[in-house]
């Protein structure tokens, strides 16, 4: 009995496969012991003639042919009545309304339905795009005075951290790590381009002179007061900046990057211990010592190093911002009284008026390619105007590096003697027309018929003004 | 002065450069750890130096303005269309700063050397006030006698100034710290 019953589903779908191939793939298939309906479905053959007939009305053909494949197709196949398809005269959308209805209603309901969903995948595919994190995590470099703080800034790039991001975190670090060369009570100045764009962003956070400081208190007592000396911070200013333009992780989570590499401690460089046994400050405090100095001379290259105060300094800042540091709280009134208890004039005032400069960089074309640099006060166009007297120079591999040396020494003394004319223009707007002397090209060609191809000058060719400051 | 030099997988180019002017600053801590910057000493008055330089009007020391500065944190790209060299570079070492930056963009945007090769190579730096053309370590006797048969005045030092970079050719990028310093690190997400 089970193999006859198995013969006769075979047979029962033997009688399907043919008549509809489709339907019996693509749409829910019948129960394979349902009884063969009575009247024989129409063959391959029948229905190609059927659909062939020429003289069929074309509406009537488009209605017939859906008619053809509703019994197959439709999953209510249980209340059909099981009647043989046939053409007929009666518009089945009119006359017989309520019996293809439900028919029609299935078909329209799967059709929107896929219409809908499709869509919904297409616009989620698009948001995705424009809207989500990089599903392809491209390439990235980083590089940092330090090995630690670059793998920070590596860390945080593969944490979806944007670029800005990364350089935040990095630089803060190297505040901890390379508290000699930079850290929050400096400053200095970011350069970020944005490549599809082509545009650039200088946020200048270079520090300024205090409100109270003169040329002949400098003048008299810059070597015995020390507080004299310090400008306004300008570096958390100029970072947070720079992260409200570009960031992409939450200001605290970033912060948090640095103040665990404070608090978790970090190997001291051979830079820091060369610094601190060759470079020491000359009014350095007993608060200096107990820091750098903790076993009462300069730590070794390797050895580990705590700085669990500034670890908890960044958990303040990430927690309120900028103005932890600059709106008179706590950090502000210990910065001013330590300036002047060494004789300096900064007050609290100084830092509430500070702000960061978010500025064009200035650039110039060099051999097919847009050099980049910061404006005054930095000196960024004297760096565009010895490339531009050097690309008039017959500068290739085939020239001797002897010769190439000369007029490199040449050129950067007339870019050096140019760098000492410029300074803040805000203060001065003669300084708006050096720079634009120095980014041309006509003056670059003037300048570089002064130099002589196989003798060195014997005195400068412009006047040159104190650079480079102290004698330090 | 301590740079980052970054290129992204956002395809955004980061140079920074920041300072305290000297080592540690002013010498300066506040019991928070902070350490107070020496930045004034870029201003210029006169009778500073011992060279007895002529002071920069320009750059003279006025309430709220902000000092002459050599932090010079650098970015090439190609001057049309996106394919070609990006560069991100960075200096330190001040004026010293200046001269290795234009060095390192010649060997790299005209004599078409690596970014390594480039950052390895010798460099010089013109004093001005001494009239001395300082040559780093990495200088050759030849190359000095060379440049002292033409009229340099040529004083030899072990380090004019780091200059760190980043190379992007396409979508091949490569970090590279100057060799000359140890701690220095550059990493590249492959």
């Amino acid at each position: 009995m089970a193999a006859e019953n198995e013969a006769s589903q075979e047979s029962a779908l033997g009688a399907y496969s043919p008549v509809d191939y489709m339907s019996i793939t693509s749409f829910p298939r019948l129960p394979e012991d349902e009884p063969a309906p009575a009247a024989p479905l129409r063959g391959r053959k029948d229905e190609d003639a059927f659909l062939g007939d020429p003289d069929t009305d074309p509406d009537s053909f488009l209605k017939s042919a859906r008619l053809q494949r509703l019994p197959s197709s439709s999953s209510e196949m249980g209340s059909q009545d099981g009647s043989p398809l046939r053409e007929t005269r009666k518009d089945p959308f009119s006359a017989a309304a309520a019996e293809c209805s439900c028919r029609q209603d299935g078909l329209t309901v799967i059709v929107t339905a896929c219409l809908t969903f499709a869509t919904g995948v297409t616009v989620a595919l698009v948001m995705q795009i424009y809207f989500g994190d990089p599903q392809i995590f491209q390439q990235g470099a980083v590089v940092t005075d330090a090995a630690r703080c670059t793998s920070l800034g590596i860390e945080v790039l593969s944490k979806q951290g944007s670029s800005v991001d990364a350089a935040v975190a990095a630089a803060l670090c190297l505040g901890i790590v390379a508290p000699h060369s930079s850290g929050l009570g400096g400053g200095g100045v970011m350069l970020v381009h944005d490549i599809r764009r082509n545009e650039s962003h200088l946020i200048d956070f270079r520090e300024s002179a205090p409100g109270a400081l003169r040329e002949e208190t400098l003048q008299r007592s810059w070597e015995t007061k020390p507080g004299l000396l310090v400008g306004v911070p300008g570096m958390v200013k100029g970072l947070h900046e720079a992260h409200q333009l570009y960031g992409r992780l939450p200001w605290s989570q970033v912060l948090a990057f640095a103040a665990a590499v404070a608090q978790d401690g970090f190997n001291v460089t051979h830079d820091l211990a060369r610094a601190l046994a060759e470079q020491l400050p000359p009014n350095m405090s007993e608060r200096f010592r107990e820091t750098f100095l903790p076993s009462g001379r300069p730590p070794l290259p390797g050895s580990l190093l705590h700085r669990p105060d500034l670890a908890e300094v960044l958990d303040v800042l990430g927690t309120s911002g900028p103005a932890a540091f600059y709106a008179g709280g706590n950090l502000t009134l210990e910065m001013v009284a330590e300036a002047q208890h060494a004789g300096g004039v900064i007050t609290e005032e100084d830092f509430s008026n500070y702000s960061a400069l978010v500025e064009k960089p200035v650039c110039g074309v060099y051999r097919g390619h847009l050099v980049l640099s910061p404006p005054p006060p930095h000196t960024g166009p004297a760096l565009i105007s010895a490339l531009n007297i050097l690309e008039g120079f017959n500068l290739t591999s085939l020239v001797s590096r002897e010769q190439a040396l000369h007029w490199v020494a040449e050129t950067l003394k007339i870019a050096l003697a140019l760098a000492s004319r410029l300074g803040d223009p805000v203060y001065d707007s003669t300084i708006t027309e050096s720079m634009d002397d120095m980014l041309s090209k006509v003056e670059a060609a003037y300048l570089r018929g002064h130099i002589n191809d196989s003798q060195a000058a014997p005195a400068p060719l412009l006047p040159v003004y104190e650079l480079d400051g102290a004698p330090t | 002065a301590a740079q980052v030099l970054i290129m992204g997988p956002d395809d955004f180019i980061v140079a920074m450069v920041s300072s305290l002017n000297q080592p540690f600053g002013s010498g300066l801590i506040t019991p928070s750890g902070i350490l107070l910057n020496s930045q004034m000493l870029d201003f210029s008055w006169p009778n500073r130096t011992a060279n007895h330089s002529a002071p920069s009007l320009e750059n003279s020391v006025q309430p709220g303005k902000r000092p002459l500065s050599f932090l010079l944190p650098t970015v090439v790209r190609p001057a049309e269309g996106l394919c070609g060299t990006y560069l991100a570079l960075g200096a330190n070492g001040a004026a010293r700063g200046l001269s290795g930056l234009t060095q390192v963009l010649l060997n790299v945007l005209t004599l078409n050397r690596n970014l390594s090769d480039s950052l390895a190579r010798g460099r010089l730096h013109p004093d001005l006030q001494s009239n001395l053309l300082q040559v780093d370590s990495e200088f050759t006797e030849e190359e000095i006698e060379f440049l002292e048969a033409r009229g340099h005045h040529v004083e030899k030092v072990d380090v004019l100034s780091w200059v760190h970079g980043s190379r992007r050719t396409n979508n091949f990028i490569i970090a590279v710290k100057d060799p000359r310093s140890p701690d220095a690190a550059g990493a590249t997400i492959l």
